[in-house]
This record gives C-alpha cells, structure tokens and sequence, in this order.
C-alpha cells in the first residue's frame, strides 16, 4: 500500500 | 534527499533558467512553445499551492518559489514582450486536448479525493504532457536551435533522474507514490525520441533536425 509520505519533492 | 533528487532538480533548474536566458539573450523566443510554458506555469501554481501553508525546508520553498517566478517570466517574455517574435502558426498544439482529460483523470484516479490533493494530482499528469506542444511544434518547423535542444535535454533528464530517486527511496525508505512513478515513466518515454536525436546530432556538434 502506498505510504502517504510528507509531499517533500518539487 | 537523495543525489539523484538533487541533481534532477538542479537539472530541472537549469532547463527553466536556461530557457529564459535563451528568450532574453536572442530577444527572440522563435522555436519556443508558449504552449508549454503555459501548461508548465499550471503545473508549478497548481503543485506548489501549499507553498505557504507547508513549510518542508528552505530548500523545497526557495526551489518552488523559483519555478513558479521563472514560469511566468518565460510566459511574460513568450506573450508579451517578445510577442513579435512568437511563432503561433506552429505552436499549434490545442492545449485543451491535454488538459480536460488531465483533469478529468486526476478526479478519478488520486490518493485523496480532497481539492488540495486533486490540484497536485492534476499537476503530476499535465507535467507529463505538458512538452508535447514543444515537441509537436519542433516536428513541425523539423529543427530546433541547440539552446532549444539542451533545455530539452535538461528538462527531460530531470524526471528520468527522479525515476532513479523513487527507486532509491522504494529501496532505502520504504516510498513510493504510483500516481507520481506511472506520470513520470510517461513523461520521459515521450523524451525518448528526443534524446536519441539529442545524443546523435547536438552532441556531435551537429544542429538538432528531424528527418523531413
């Protein structure tokens, strides 16, 4: 499953 | 971070400010898609609205601050300063075959059906289209200049280095965002013909000209 990770990359 | 997020983005950088340099340099944007520019001028306001509401490091909000300042420079000199030297008979791309079914794919398929997370879905598809009309309108006009072509590269090289950042971080961190994987295959396999062009002939001094 997909980890909703911080929206860290440009 | 890793090396080849860094070096995408700085590669990514260098393509914007290599555009706007070219534009400024030759007064002249003559071979430049205003079309793409105008798509990538979404792409960057559409991805970076949490550019105020979400601080990740100086770094991420300097580089977002940058794209989106460069963008509507490019787009300001393409329309309206250099507009003389616009050349709309063959940028004619018709931008809305791209971005109502980018749209209307970002509604069905996203993480998060919140409007936030939809804008920033709706980005990751137009950028993997959004070169199209730059590409569409070298086959027509059948060259490009080498300035041209080396932004090209830089912009292309950029989401096949990020290819490589998601590989790392699937294997080092555990990450991975399909949505932004699957868009970022698209958007360099449309570079593919490119870059072949690119190795062949700008790299060996010759000018970038497809086969008529």
């Amino acid at each position: 499953s997909k980890i909703q990770m911080e929206k860290d990359e440009l | 971070m890793n090396i080849f997020r860094l070096v995408g983005d700085l590669s990514h950088l260098l393509a914007i400010l290599l555009l706007l340099w070219k534009i400024w340099k030759t007064r002249s944007c003559a071979g430049v898609s205003g079309k793409s520019q105008i798509m990538f001028g979404l792409v960057y306001i559409t991805r970076y609205l949490d550019l105020f509401t979400n601080f990740i490091s100086i770094y991420n909000t300097t580089m977002k601050a940058i794209f989106i300042a460069v963008a509507i420079a490019t787009i300001y000199l393409i329309y309206f300063k250099f507009k003389a030297t616009y050349d709309s008979n063959h940028d004619t791309f018709r931008m809305e075959f791209l971005i109502v079914p980018v749209g209307g794919l970002a509604f069905l398929v996203n993480h998060d059906f919140t409007a936030l997370e939809i804008l920033w879905t709706f980005s990751i598809y137009l950028e993997s289209v959004a070169i199209l009309p730059q590409l569409f309108m070298i086959s027509k006009t059948g060259e490009a200049e080498t300035i041209t072509s080396h932004y090209l590269f830089a912009l292309g090289s950029y989401r096949a280095l990020y290819i490589v950042n998601w590989v790392y971080r699937y294997y080092f961190e555990g990450f991975f965002d399909l949505i932004a994987i699957v868009a970022g295959c698209v958007q360099t396999i449309l570079y593919c013909d490119f870059f072949y062009l690119y190795v062949t002939k700008v790299m060996h001094g010759k000018k970038l000209s497809l086969p008529a």
